[in-house]
């Protein structure tokens, strides 16, 4: 089946199709994919073959026919049900955000252990002391979960998110955490794509 | 010169050397590395040497040398100057985000269009009005510049953050932002990596 490196690259692809479909724009080159995933030509129209899509016409590939297709290969277009534990700083800018709603992913649920916190936060999204993690995670078949907590406790937190019953996780703590073979684990680490900017000046 | 991917596989290697150093670990394998950054071992041993280096012995390289090594050749144990603009709700928790300042990130500014946000935030970072946004960023010496502005004001924060001088900009908005060649631009693509999860299921 395709490589991660592969699928990292549709699915940018895929996010680059969305905005030109809303800006009505009907074909796109693959030069100009290559220009977004930073490979080159030949590569992407590897990987989009890859997926056993052809499509290409001289004038380049149909944007809506493309994104539907690839959305359809990797089961983009569905909706995925998410939850974020912790809501501090980071926790609650990403709660709140609503472009998720729109990408797909809808978030069900937020956890914090604070209690006071839970009290005080204002926002549509239900939330629950992380004692609850587990059966609400169970009880809504949350998908997916996000960790937004001190790195100190993430490791816990994901051990609960699996116990629940979650199939990924996106990590924003700065730790490494360990996960079954089957829980797919992505980590956002905002000091290498920092490093990533300063190391080519 | 390397290429955009060596660079980034190099900086996510420094982090994880630097995890390994906290945690007193004296040596690592090149198969360990190739775990973290999702490649093989022989193309990691390869990047490694791409700059000049060597330092593998039977038990591995040398955490501290290599660090060392990898930090001076990608000149990233300095320290950069760094603003935000845009303290909403994500670039409050980026402006409060002390891991930054270890990093070799040093936060000097940030910059809202909302007077009242200006006045009413507290932090220990010095905040302006966007319109001094291109007088501080000269007068500071700014080289790196981060956005968490709303979609629709990310192209002109971009264009008065290189007029100001920046050398590269790391973007949160989910849209195109164009610079020209010499700037370093990355997009920190949060609905790309739900995606990057989702796909794998
Ligand atoms: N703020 C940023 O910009 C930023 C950037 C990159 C990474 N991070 C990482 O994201 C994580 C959160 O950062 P933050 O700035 O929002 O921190 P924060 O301290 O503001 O928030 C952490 C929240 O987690 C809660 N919490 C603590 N232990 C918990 C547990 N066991 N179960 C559930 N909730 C728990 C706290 O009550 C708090 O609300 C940290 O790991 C941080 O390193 C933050
Ligand atoms: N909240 C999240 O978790 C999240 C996740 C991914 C991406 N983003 C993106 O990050 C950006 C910020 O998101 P947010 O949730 O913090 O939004 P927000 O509305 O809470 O904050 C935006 C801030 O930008 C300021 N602003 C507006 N126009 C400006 C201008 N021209 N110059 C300077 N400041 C200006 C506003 O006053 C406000 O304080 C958006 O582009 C959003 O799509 C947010």
């Amino acid at each position: 089946s395709l490589s991660n490196n592969t699928i990292e690259r549709i699915c940018r692809i895929y996010g680059y199709l969305e905005y030109l479909e809303k800006n009505n724009i009907e074909y796109a080159s693959s030069k100009e994919f290559a220009g977004i995933v930073g490979t080159t030509d030949y590569s992407v129209r590897k990987d989009i073959s890859s997926l056993g899509l052809t499509g290409f016409s001289r004038r380049g590939y149909a944007v809506k026919l493309l994104k539907d297709q690839l959305g359809e290969k990797l089961k983009l277009s569905r909706t995925i049900k998410t939850c974020i534990v912790g809501l501090g700083k980071l926790g609650t800018a990403i709660l709140d955000y609503e472009s998720f709603r729109d990408d797909g992913f809808n978030m069900v649920a937020g956890f914090d252990s604070s209690i006071n916190k839970i009290e005080r936060i204002h926002t549509p999204i239900e939330v629950f002391p992380v004692g609850q993690l587990e059966d609400i995670v169970k009880q809504r078949s949350i998908e997916l979960g996000i960790i937004a907590v001190p790195p100190v406790a993430a490791q816990d937190i994901a051990d609960k998110l699996i116990k629940g019953g979650v199939k990924g996780i996106l990590n924003f703590s700065p730790v490494r955490i360990a996960v079954p073979e089957e829980i797919v684990l992505h980590n956002m680490d905002f000091t290498a794509a920092l490093r990533f900017v300063a190391a080519r000046f």
